[in-house]
């Protein structure tokens, strides 16, 4: 069972997760026009400056998150925002779309110019996110611990960090086992999830590299 | 333009518009 305190801490994040979306026009936009690979290039590189503003609001309503060194805040924001995306956009591929919204989209994706060797592990993630069939509670507390790792680069203080994640750590845990009694190792393979993305932020950097380059 | 902007730079902003409320 959950105690008043996490319940309380599961609310606030939810909620949080909840009200700080991608502008729906931008959303749209992804949908509609015919673009040219440049064009395509800005908007998603757009899209992807929407998304961390979405995540850095989302980031200052997790419970203790402000009170964190102003320094610490980005180190952690920094290192973990490729990894919130990838989340975040998993979510979105694994929700039932309106009929051929899916296929827009991963199009679109294909023909940005990123290389192949970069896309099918992407795809390959998306797909072993869509398996879990994860609760938009589950992606909430999912984002805030990827968000709230200790280990990032630059982090100066890394206990302070520690006391914020493992009460949403337990939050997690407790909340698999009341959501999925039948499945005991549900929370294992949501932080399984967690080794994943930073293989595919590892790769990152090397891809947009690759995607300037074409 | 936004796209211009560095990873740092749109969170440093996105932090200190925060601090502005």
């Amino acid at each position: 069972v959950l105690s008043q305190d996490q319940q309380a801490l599961l609310n606030y994040i939810l909620e949080a997760y909840n009200k700080h979306r991608v502008p729906p026009d931008m959303a749209k936009k992804l949908l509609q026009e015919q673009f040219s690979t440049e064009e395509n290039f800005l908007l998603l590189t757009e899209m992807a400056t929407s998304h961390v503003q979405v995540l850095v609001e989302f980031t200052k309503n997790i419970p203790g998150f402000q009170s964190l060194d102003h320094e610490d805040q980005i180190a952690l924001l920094k290192g973990s925002a490729v990894e919130a995306m990838f989340l975040r956009s998993a979510q979105v591929f694994t929700r039932k779309q309106p009929q051929g919204h899916t296929e827009v989209l991963e199009e679109r994706i294909r023909k940005s110019g990123i290389s192949e060797e970069y896309i099918t592990p992407m795809f390959n993630f998306y797909k072993s996110i869509g398996e879990l069939q994860m609760l938009q509670e589950e992606h909430a507390l999912l984002t805030a611990i990827t968000i709230l790792s200790p280990d990032r680069p630059y982090v100066k203080d890394q206990q302070a960090v520690e006391r914020l994640q493992e009460p949403v750590l337990e939050v997690l845990r407790r909340f698999c086992k009341l959501q999925h009694p039948q499945e005991p190792q549900h929370f294992a393979r949501l932080l399984g999830r967690l080794t994943e993305l930073r293989t595919l932020n590892h790769h990152h950097a090397e891809m947009l590299e690759s995607w300037r380059t074409s | 333009p936004a796209s211009n902007l560095g990873l740092e730079d749109i969170i440093r902003k996105a932090l200190m518009g925060n601090m502005e409320e």
